[in-house]
């Protein structure tokens, strides 16, 4: 029993090893691992089948699909920290939307960013999506309005909000997020029906931070995980999904507007072990 | 953050002077979390605490202080030399144009930096021209312009390839007497053979007096593989470590220091032009160590 007991903190050391190296994060990587020793496993070639199917137990069993109204406009507004791919990730999923032959309109609401509305631009043109934009240092509220009577006027399926990115500690630019909402709330009641962090998979542990900080002043309804066709892993979203109850719903696997790919929890915990 | 940690476990020790191998081992212990809370690679700590612990046994006699504190100490100091000593220069040649390519993973801060190098720069009294060699992402060129014109820097991106652009900008830089070029790269994956020979291929032809490695301070374990991979296949000369002005560790900055040896030689703390520091190691060890 003891040589057994010596071979399994062997296999513990390896999995917790891949474990860190996959950016579980310390908390949930010893929570994991303390499931394991208590379940004393016999043998050690039960240990990381028992242990991947522990960490998908960890993500959320639900629906992963993007809530769409029955009354449109249906909203989306997709937000995150700086760099992530929120405007990339917002050109891919527009595009899903006219490959389904909806009508769909840009809101270039990122108007701090240089270059940002020129972003939008060109993959509204390559979409062949309206966009909606105003000048450069103009309110992102006033964008995300008028683009918002834009759409229901127009008949529009789907209205998608770029925002520019921002570090979820800063309280002033978070604030700012806060009143795009309400400003497009006011318009329909019910918009927008889904806001989107997009997190960037080559984060650590500060992934957590940044859903923390969205999800309290924004009630986040999904994330978009990019980056995944890097070397990096993304294993923040599982302590994410767990703690914050936030789907991931989309990856993004590339640069291009067919890059974007369904989450699916299995996958996604064989993939942390390749 | 580990001083309060270490104060409540050492409590009982004060008045000891020599600390115990097992008290060292303790200590080590929350040394080791701390380190992977704030997002320095497994490998990397491992090491790291490796070559400490010797240090810690020996020195611990010596000191004034409680067992506790002087341990932290030893690691603050040895974090501390590990990432410096502090070097913030640009390599300057002595035949100008100086070339410096900004390199590195999508989104990490790139063109934003080459702009803020460009300005810093500027105010040390130099004539920088900004290259804008992103013909992939859309309005990557007109990002960098806009940016260029903030600060009053020309900005050069015509040609059909980095490597015919990079030479227009070199020729413009020498009949205008710009003696410093500053050129923005495409991101890339450092697993993307294509584009990481692209940067070779460009290295190779313009001899850059730097090539610096852009890197968010975010960025978790994946830091060892980008950092080994751009050192190794392309060669770098130093770090420019951005978003700072979060709240991340930025544990990245000792897993990159410690796999390439190359120096940080400055960090990005805001979205705004003027938010570029020289890499201090002494604060950023005490950011990572809570
Ligand atoms: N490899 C890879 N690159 C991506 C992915 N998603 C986005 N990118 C790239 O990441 C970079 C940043 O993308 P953006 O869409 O501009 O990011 P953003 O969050 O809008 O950036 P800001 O608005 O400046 O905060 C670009 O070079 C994109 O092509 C992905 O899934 N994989
Ligand atoms: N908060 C903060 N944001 C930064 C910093 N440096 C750059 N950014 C932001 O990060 C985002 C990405 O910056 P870019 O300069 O476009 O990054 P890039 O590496 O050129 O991106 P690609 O060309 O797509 O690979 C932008 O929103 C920048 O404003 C920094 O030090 N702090
Ligand atoms: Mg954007
Ligand atoms: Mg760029």
């Amino acid at each position: 029993l003891k040589f057994r007991g010596k071979i399994n903190s062997e296999v513990l050391e390896e999995l917790e090893a891949i474990l860190i190296q996959a950016d579980l994060g310390m908390k949930t990587t010893a929570k994991v691992l303390e499931k394991i020793r208590e379940e004393r496993l016999k043998e050690p070639a039960d240990i990381k089948p028992f242990l991947k199917r522990e960490l998908v137990s960890l993500l959320l069993d639900c629906p992963r699909s993007i809530n769409l109204s029955a009354s449109s406009p249906s909203v989306i507004l997709v937000v995150g920290v700086n760099g992530v791919g929120k405007t990339t990730s917002l050109a891919k999923l527009a595009s899903r939307f006219r490959e389904e032959n909806k009508k769909v309109l840009l809101a270039a609401s990122d108007t701090f960013r240089a270059g940002s509305i020129e972003q939008l631009d060109i993959w509204g043109k390559r979409i062949g999506a309206e966009i909606i934009k105003h000048q450069y240092g103009s309110d992102p509220a006033a964008v995300a309005y008028d683009a918002l009577s834009a759409a229901q006027a127009r008949g529009i399926d789907i209205l998608l909000i770029d925002t520019a990115g921002r570090l979820h500690t800063k309280k002033n630019l978070v604030e700012e997020l806060r009143k795009i909402k309400r400003v497009i709330g006011k318009k329909k009641k019910e918009a927008p029906e889904e806001t989107l962090l997009v997190l960037d998979a080559t984060v650590g542990q500060n992934a957590l931070s940044q859903a923390k900080l969205f999800k309290e002043a924004l009630k986040v309804t999904g994330i978009i995980l990019t980056k995944l066709d890097g070397t990096a892993k993304g294993g923040m979203v599982i302590a994410i999904e767990n703690e914050l109850n936030i789907p991931v719903k989309l990856i993004g696997t590339g640069e291009t507007l067919g890059d974007l790919v369904e989450f699916d929890r299995g996958e996604f915990v064989e993939a942390l072990f390749s | 953050g580990i001083s309060v940690k270490f104060g409540t476990i050492f409590k009982k020790l004060r008045g000891r002077g020599k600390l115990s191998e097992k008290n060292i081992e303790e200590s080590l212990k929350e040394i080791r979390l701390a380190l992977l809370e704030a997002d320095v690679n497994y490998k990397v700590v491992k090491k790291f605490i490796h070559e400490v612990k010797e240090r810690a046994i020996g020195e611990a006699v010596l000191r004034n202080i409680t067992p506790g504190q002087q341990v932290v100490k030893v690691i603050h100091e040895e974090l501390t030399r590990v990432m410096g000593p502090e070097n913030n220069k640009i390599n300057i040649s002595s035949r100008p144009p100086t070339i410096i390519v900004l390199v590195g993973l999508q989104g990490s801060g790139k063109t934003t930096t080459c702009a803020k190098l460009g300005g810093y720069l500027k105010e040390k009294g130099y004539h920088p021209l900004l290259v804008a060699t992103d013909i992939q992402r859309p309005a990557a060129r007109k990002q960098l312009e806009i940016l260029g014109k903030e600060l009053g820097l020309p900005v050069f991106g015509d040609g059909r390839d980095p490597l015919d652009i990079c030479r227009g900008a070199k020729d413009l830089a020498i009949s205008e007497g710009r003696e410093v070029l500053l050129v923005d790269t495409a991101g890339r994956l450092h697993i993307d053979e294509k584009l990481m020979k692209e940067l070779k291929q460009l290295k190779k032809v313009f001899q850059p007096e730097e090539v610096l490695l852009v890197a968010d301070a975010m960025t978790g374990q994946d830091a060892v593989n980008i950092a080994q991979a751009f050192e190794g296949t392309l060669g770098i000369s130093g770090v420019v470590l951005t978003k700072l002005d979060g709240d991340a560790r930025g544990g990245a900055a000792l897993s990159i220091k410690a796999v390439t040896n190359k120096p940080i030689k400055f960090i990005g703390v805001g979205e705004k032009l003027d938010a570029f520091q020289p890499f201090c190691p002494d604060r950023i060890a005490s950011r990572i160590l809570g």
